[in-house]
């Protein structure tokens, strides 16, 4: 899976 | 943002509200599980590591510092409180919780999206949220009945996730590079886990009678 910069959900 | 993490994030919060309320309306916290709540303090606290680094939105910041604070005073509350200690069901809350800590970090270490420190503990953290509510539901469990705050307090938090799902459902049908498979399937287990509870709680609110849990 592609890496997200940052986790945006709680 | 889509409606489903939002109702998510509201039924949440409305979860602990329902906690703070029974604790502090009832100066008791008999049927409420200390382990899983320190569970849960420890996994706003692994999971919220950027609060001060990336900055996502005010809602986002203002709704981490409410999780880290709220289950933080729970914890307290429960261990310091004089008079609400004293209905802590200590003999019924022996979860070996420390195993569900032992079995997260190693998952955490081996599968993560990328092998940083941040990372590491961004998966434990949703590994450990998926398995926090075990204590909590052994000890309703144990005790048979669930008085109507608890049970409630449950409910919204098993609801919570319940809600998340249809948010990655949403998430993955209109964004195109949307895999969160990590968070995804801790989070169908967590709901999963919760199931046998909502089958209860629906029979005893169908039946309008008091929850009772077979022991």
């Amino acid at each position: 899976s592609d890496n997200e910069e940052s986790h945006d959900e709680l | 943002m889509n409606i489903f993490r939002f109702a998510g994030d509201m039924t949440h919060l409305i979860s602990i509200l329902v906690l703070l309320l029974k604790i502090y309306a009832t100066k008791s916290c008999s049927g409420i599980s200390l382990k899983t709540q320190e569970l849960y303090a420890l996994v706003f606290l692994t999971r919220y590591l950027d609060l001060f680094t990336d900055f996502i939105s005010v809602y986002n910041t203002i709704m981490k510092l409410v999780f880290i604070a709220s289950s933080l005073a729970v914890v307290c509350c429960m261990r310091m409180h004089r008079v609400v200690r004293r209905s802590y069901d200590k003999d019924l809350d022996t979860f070996r919780h420390y195993f569900l800590i032992l079995a997260s970090f190693v998952l955490a270490l081996l599968v993560n999206e990328k092998f940083t420190f941040q990372e590491i503990f961004w998966a434990f953290s949703i590994y450990l949220e998926a398995l926090a509510i075990l204590p909590q539901l052994v000890l309703l469990q144990r005790s048979g009945n669930v008085d109507n705050l608890t049970g409630q307090y449950v409910f919204f938090l098993g609801a919570y996730r319940a809600f998340y799902i249809l948010n990655w459902i949403y998430r993955y049908f209109t964004e195109q590079h949307f895999s969160r498979w990590i968070a995804c399937v801790s989070g169908l287990v967590q709901t999963v886990l919760y199931a046998d509870f909502f089958y209860y709680y629906f029979i005893s609110w169908k039946n309008n009678a008091k929850m009772q849990l077979p022991a």
